[in-house]
């Protein structure tokens, strides 16, 4: 089959799916980004690699939460290159509820008008 | 109740913050619940000092052995409040510094304090009455699990699944009505929730969780406080 170049120009085909979407697959340049975003430095090779597997597992993970949550945006963030174990040992940190004695519950405030 | 509602329009919410790495977030949703409360009491609003409560508050639950606030390693929002109230009060950020560490000694100076507690409830889990305790009292310390919030980007966070063991401290500054979800086809409400990782993170530093449903424990930790004005000596 061939296919003219009127075709290929046709006007009533048009493309909706983005060229720079194949970067999507491009782990390598995702990093390469997220480095330059977050101002990312290795100290060694081994790091850097290691990172980068974490930042694929991340890229994973960010998908599946896409299908999780898709009224959201999810994709890399500054934390793209912790593995969930380190996210929450270094930017969480709640502890559990339990009522000092001075706290109260607060009263039940009218809602209506 | 308005149908939206933003304390950030009405002055009574500080930039954004950023913890860095150290589970110090218990810290900065409380500073943030005081740093409202103390602007509907006096009309100004002061950021205040997370850095003294990771240094000075080991507050801990008389009921259990070792629940005590930890600096880095984490605490909790109540027992923060708790610990203000016995303190006097809180200093200014400015004169009390975040390091980001937990390394340092307490260095709290009573002459420099800034706000003060005058006293502190939870709320009970029920969405209307969390949303009339924030229009009435100020922005609302809560807890929340941040699973999702490690590949936030933007929009409003409705996941299917989420777990409802809360693990990071925020504050509850606002709600809106319609946050547009295009794949469920219709207008989702919405919590607006400042979070402490920087503008960089997020929309600007925030985070929006869609109302209704107790997402991600969003509901059933939150707690409101009151502050008395305080003058430097």
């Amino acid at each position: 089959a061939t296919v003219s170049p009127d075709e290929v120009e046709d006007p009533l085909i048009r493309q909706v799916v983005p060229d720079a979407e194949d970067h999507l697959l491009n782990a390598e340049h995702h990093f390469t980004t997220f480095k330059a975003s977050f101002g990312k430095n290795y100290a060694t090779q081994e790091e850097h690699d290691y990172r980068f597997k974490v930042f694929k597992a991340n890229l994973r993970r960010a998908r599946k939460h896409q299908m999780m949550d898709p009224t959201a945006v999810h994709g890399v963030t500054k934390f793209s290159d912790l593995t969930p174990r380190e996210f929450r040992r270094q930017y969480l940190g709640l502890k559990r509820l339990r009522l000092p004695a001075d706290a109260h519950e607060a009263p039940i405030l009218p809602t209506n008008d | 109740l308005p149908t939206d509602f933003d304390w950030r329009d009405k002055g009574a919410v500080t930039n954004v913050k950023d913890q860095g790495s150290c589970g110090s977030c218990w810290s900065f949703s409380a500073t943030g619940a005081l740093e409202g409360a103390h602007f509907l009491s006096t009309g100004k609003l002061v950021s205040l000092s997370e850095q003294q409560l990771v240094d000075c508050d080991h507050e801990c639950d008389p009921e259990e052995y070792g629940a005590c606030d930890s600096g880095c390693n984490g605490g909790l929002m109540t027992s923060a409040f708790e610990y203000t109230l016995k303190a006097g009060g809180l200093e200014r950020e400015e004169d009390y510094p975040y390091t980001g560490t937990d390394r340092g000694s307490c260095k709290f100076d009573r002459s420099k304090i800034a706000a003060s507690v005058s006293n502190f409830s939870v709320i009970s889990i029920d969405e209307d009455q969390i949303a009339a305790n924030l229009v009435n009292h100020g922005p609302l310390a809560v807890g929340i699990n941040a699973m999702f919030m490690q590949t936030y980007i933007g929009g409003v966070s409705c996941p299917y699944i989420c777990s409802k063991r809360q693990d990071h401290g925020v504050l509850l500054v606002g709600y809106g009505a319609a946050g547009y979800a295009p794949i469920r086809f219709k207008e989702k409400p919405f919590w607006i929730i400042k979070n402490s990782w920087g503008e960089n993170w997020g929309e600007n530093g925030y985070y929006k969780i869609c109302r209704g449903r107790n997402i991600c424990g969003v509901d059933a930790m939150v707690s409101s406080v009151a502050a008395i004005h305080a003058t430097s000596q």
